[in-house]
């Protein structure tokens, strides 16, 4: 059974994501 | 011919990972702010889940800890790995046995996600944000135009989204047949692309030059 990314995924590892791409504050 | 380990898949790396702790259906796979990847698999326990397995790899994906908290009991799900016992036994990626094969590819297989999100560099132009993930080789990019479009490159598959929010995938580098005014979001998510790798070139020098802490991720601007 392949492991696909799905089975990481939800709200909490989302909001990480979101995280990631907000640079730190100026 | 035995099947090498090295033949399924490439030791990780989780270098510059933001540390994150993520719970799945029968494991928990957590990046430690020393850069470790940790795997600690559970058990249902008159319903309490015990932690009766770890896996604790090094940043660089070579030496792998392997350990049964408590002598095999097991040892209740904290908010941390349980720490690796006295003369915990280790494998290096190369000598990893088979039966933790799969449990290593998993753990691989989350960095590699985090990696296809994590920006190493972010350059701001005049209409967009363009980034260049962590996960080369080749990494990905993306370009958020301020207009509410976006482009994502990814091992060959170009996904375009307008600002319509209309969307759509090209293969490879078939850039042909696009519509003027997409040809132009394209351009100039190419040029973006361009300048991201000139510039993580440039730091790569100077950061090898120092040799004493990172200098990625890096954010070049701002938006106008």
């Amino acid at each position: 059974d392949d492991i696909d990314d799905e089975e990481f995924l939800d709200n909490q590892l989302e909001a990480y994501f979101e995280q990631l791409i907000q640079p730190e504050m100026m | 011919q035995k099947p090498t380990l090295r033949s399924v898949v490439s030791p990780l790396t989780a270098h510059r990972l933001k540390p994150i702790r993520q719970k799945t259906k029968n494991a928990v796979v957590s990046i430690l702010d020393t850069g470790e990847v940790c795997m600690e698999f559970l058990k249902e326990h008159h319903s309490q889940e015990l932690v009766k397995e770890v896996l604790r790899i090094s940043g660089d994906g070579n030496v792998i800890a392997v350990y049964h908290p408590n002598e095999g009991r097991g040892f209740l799900l904290d908010n941390r790995p349980p720490a690796p016992p006295e003369g915990v036994c280790t494998y290096n990626f190369d000598n990893l046995p088979e039966k933790y094969w799969k449990k290593y590819q998993y753990a691989a297989k989350f960095v590699q996600l985090v990696r296809t999100k994590t920006p190493k560099v972010t350059f701001y132009t005049r209409y967009a944000k363009c980034m260049l993930m962590e996960n080369s080789p080749p990494a990905d990019v993306e370009v958020c135009f301020y207009d509410g479009a976006k482009i994502h490159k990814t091992a060959g598959v170009t996904r375009v989204i307008e600002k319509s929010g209309k969307s759509f995938t090209l293969k490879g580098d078939s850039e042909a047949g696009l519509r003027k005014e997409i040809q132009v979001y394209m351009d100039h998510a190419n040029e973006g692309h361009r300048i991201c790798l000139a510039l993580e070139a440039a730091v790569l020098e100077e950061e090898k030059r120092s040799g004493s802490v990172p200098f990625f991720p890096i954010i070049v601007g701002r938006k106008p």
